[in-house]
């Protein structure tokens, strides 16, 4: 007869690991990388901080053989964690301060974990976090995972002085890499990122002691991300049950109000007629089958304004072309940002750039980067949407491109929930919203292209009379 | 400053159920019935049951009006569950009886409750389970699920006679679905269940009353898979410590024999020399530089025998004959079954199937057909390692086929850990040993196809003379 048994989250990713992107010691410090750069991000852009991150990887041994064990260590200036929450920030798998409607890199809860945890199981090591919210004291932990039970353990606890008032994260612990594989795709990542979010600071020091410095070519920040309410469309008898758990209102209509981005008086009264529901109903005592009603009611009511999207940091037409201009130099830039549209209740915001000639390379096809909340995806590009528009949906041709055009295509795309279809956040789900967005965001960009090159053309032609 | 928050396991796989693919009601309705019917024949199969399963889904309102509530009904006569585990079965999430080294549909502990929960969600119903194992009772729950808790709630719990000492288990909830979409999908899944498993009875009652009926085409069934150790490849240091930690082993030795597949008297001294751990010492003495030392010494150690993989239980060339046949009634059919390979010490078989002409359509590209401890896998193709081989590795040409050939191909993939790329389960990661499988596999019956084909044009010169 069969055993039964539960495991923790912990352990669930400990041992499908592979999904979180941790597949072998090269993908590995891949992701170990990305999930810390993306942490460290975060802390500081959630709060207006111009970023300074230091990451340095350094051997265990030499002379190096790869695989081989290295040491990470990543510092920022980000916002720093209160002393009390770092072990469950960095020992416990789905924890984390992300769980919010807010345009974030990190949403999962595990990240930062998963790294920590590959690295204790290919080293045996331990992990250290100093941090410091800004204030007198900054804190020292040294702790481990304990998988089964997804709890961290603490081995050392330590509080220091902070008397520069400093504040940020220090993260260091030891993990099994291959980093003669992975080298180029951690460059092409910090490279990318400094595209994007071109007001950091990095630096990275490799194995051998090479310095890449990305300096910051601009001090300006584009507004931080806001967190939001749920949209109606967002909403299932889960969502709705919850929020009526811990509401105040003690009237439907308040409700709606109070609990719905972008719904006012009129908008409430008359959303709760369309659904056969009194405005003057207690939401506490809503039966089972008015749940139901509302819920069913709110996918159908057409009455809603689309959702609010000043809540999303874009990168912006300017951002973006600077970007592009410096990665790639090219001869022509065209860039377009659409306006904000919505899946499911959440809204995001498609921004794309195509560039032609100069440095984008003549062959090979259509060089594609991809961004999600300013994260440069770099894997499984094949199972992208905008990989999926840009080669087997838009008619090149039509925009005078033909195969050998030395063709890059940017695509951005923000929202308070990128639908990833992996945890391993590599590539995005085709969902029909965003697919639209895309495909018309790139027609815009080809219309400016072709002009370019039906010009190009012509001069080119002239010349030869 | 920062809130911070933790949520169970159901509750991340609530927020992110398109990962789990239930994306939509048209997938949702498809990841129901595929989690149902795989969580039935492993139920069957595991003990050697010919599979008896009945699949209904009925709506809840009429006129259809997609998406629409509908009931489903799954029944199946398979080994059923003792009513202690019966709740959390299917009411916790990261709870099952498949987390061991045994090829089975299951892996997760996962894909039925999210059919559970997405039906919750949805329509605010309970789900209602009846089982037994054979004996003179039979029981039946009915319960929803806490998701922010990730517990059952059990509303109604009873105890019913079972003189006919029936076994099995039925699933019974509403969710909401767009059949209308999805019908072409999971007749494909039912269909293609059929080629693979071809000793089920698998009958299929849909929203508007018709039957479909998969009569068995036999009643042979492949030895069932059987649990096996783990082999020494696939140890990292985490592994290792929870075999130490419940080990009665009083030496290294010992230790080495008792927990590892094929490891006897000599291997496991061989490797202890090699690896400079004392044969005598006691394993739960081990230090923490002897744990990695043992871990680094299995990596480089190459006297182990191959994982077993008597343990596997592969289709079978004439099984997949048979179900070619069926399917395609085809003028050429090649098959070929791979020896046992391994990955990260799992082992795993290869067996493919190319068609020609019959039924195989002619236009379109080659037909592929996709399997993975028989199930079917039916969506992401473009992001399949068999999907990759089959169109970007293989060089057709050099076989005869050309654009037009009417050609399909056929993949099954066997192990006690298939490595999924999704916890949808819908396709294969490309690990290099498992490509160079599929690829050499393919190769061989492209070989005989290759002699068809020229004996076939042969024939057609002599014709035209
Ligand atoms: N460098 C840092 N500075 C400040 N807070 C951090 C830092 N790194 C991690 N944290 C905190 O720890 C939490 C957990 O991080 P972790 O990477 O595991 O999950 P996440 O970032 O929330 O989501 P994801 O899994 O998508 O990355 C974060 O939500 C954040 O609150
Ligand atoms: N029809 C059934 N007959 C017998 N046992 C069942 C049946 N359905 C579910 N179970 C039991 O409930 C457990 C949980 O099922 P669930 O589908 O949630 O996870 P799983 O099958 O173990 O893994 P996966 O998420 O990969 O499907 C199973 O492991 C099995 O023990
Ligand atoms: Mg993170
Ligand atoms: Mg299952």
């Amino acid at each position: 007869s069969e055993t039964f048994q539960e495991i923790s989250p912990a352990d669930f990713f400990y041992r499908n690991r592979d999904i979180a992107g941790f597949t072998n010691p090269s993908r590995a410090i891949y992701s170990t990388i990305r999930e810390l750069v993306e942490n460290s991000l975060d802390a500081c852009e959630i709060n207006g901080i111009l970023p300074e991150i230091y990451i340095r990887i350094s051997p265990e041994k030499e002379p190096i053989s790869d695989p081989s064990i290295y040491k990470i260590r990543i510092e920022d200036n980000g916002i720093g964690l209160p002393s009390n929450v770092i072990p469950s920030a960095f020992g416990q798998v789905l924890f984390g301060s992300k769980y919010k409607l807010r345009q974030t890199r990190g949403t999962f809860g595990l990240g930062g974990k998963m790294a920590i945890l590959y690295g204790q199981i290919t080293t045996h090591g331990q992990a250290k976090i100093i941090s410091s919210i800004g204030d007198s004291k900054s804190y020292e932990y040294t702790l481990t995972m304990d998988i089964q039970k997804n709890r961290p353990i603490v081995i050392k606890n330590k509080t220091h002085g902070n008397k520069s008032r400093w504040h940020g994260t220090i993260v260091e612990f030891t993990t099994e890499g291959d980093y003669s594989r992975a080298m180029a795709k951690i460059l092409d990542y910090l490279k990318q990122t400094a595209i994007v979010v071109p007001y950091a600071n990095l630096t990275f020091v490799d194995p051998r002691g090479r310095f890449y410095k990305f300096d910051r070519a601009t001090t300006l920040m584009p507004k931080p991300p806001t967190e939001t309410t749920p949209h109606p469309h967002g909403i299932d008898i889960e969502t709705l049950k919850r929020i009526i758990d811990v509401t105040n209102s003690r009237t439907m209509k308040d409700f709606m109000k109070r609990h719905f981005q972008r719904v006012g008086e009129s908008t409430a009264r008359k959303f709760l007629e369309f659904a056969d529901i009194s405005y003057k109903r207690k939401p506490k005592n809503l039966t089972q089958e008015e749940i139901v009603k509302f819920v069913n009611a709110v996918k159908n009511y057409e009455g809603f304004l689309s959702p609010d999207a000043t809540c999303l940091s874009p990168l912006g037409k300017e951002l973006l072309n600077t970007g592009i201009k410096k990665e790639l130099n090219p001869e022509f830039i065209a860039v377009h940002q659409r306006r904000a549209a919505a899946y499911s209740g959440y809204p995001f915001i498609v921004e794309v750039g195509v560039a032609y000639g100069g440095d984008v390379p003549k062959s090979g096809g259509i060089l594609l980067y991809r961004f999600a909340n300013r994260i440069p995806l770099l894997f499984d590009e094949a199972s992208d949407i905008s990989y999926k528009v840009t080669n087997d949906m838009m008619n090149w041709r039509h925009y005078r491109v033909v195969p050998d055009t030395p063709l890059a295509v940017f695509v951005h795309i923000c929202s308070t929930k990128i639908p990833y279809k992996t945890v391993g956040k590599e590539f995005i789900a085709d969902r029909p919203e965003v697919e639209h967005e895309v495909i018309n965001a790139l027609r815009e960009v080809a219309r400016h292209l072709s002009l370019f090159l039906s010009k190009k053309h012509h001069m080119e032609r002239e010349k030869k009379r």
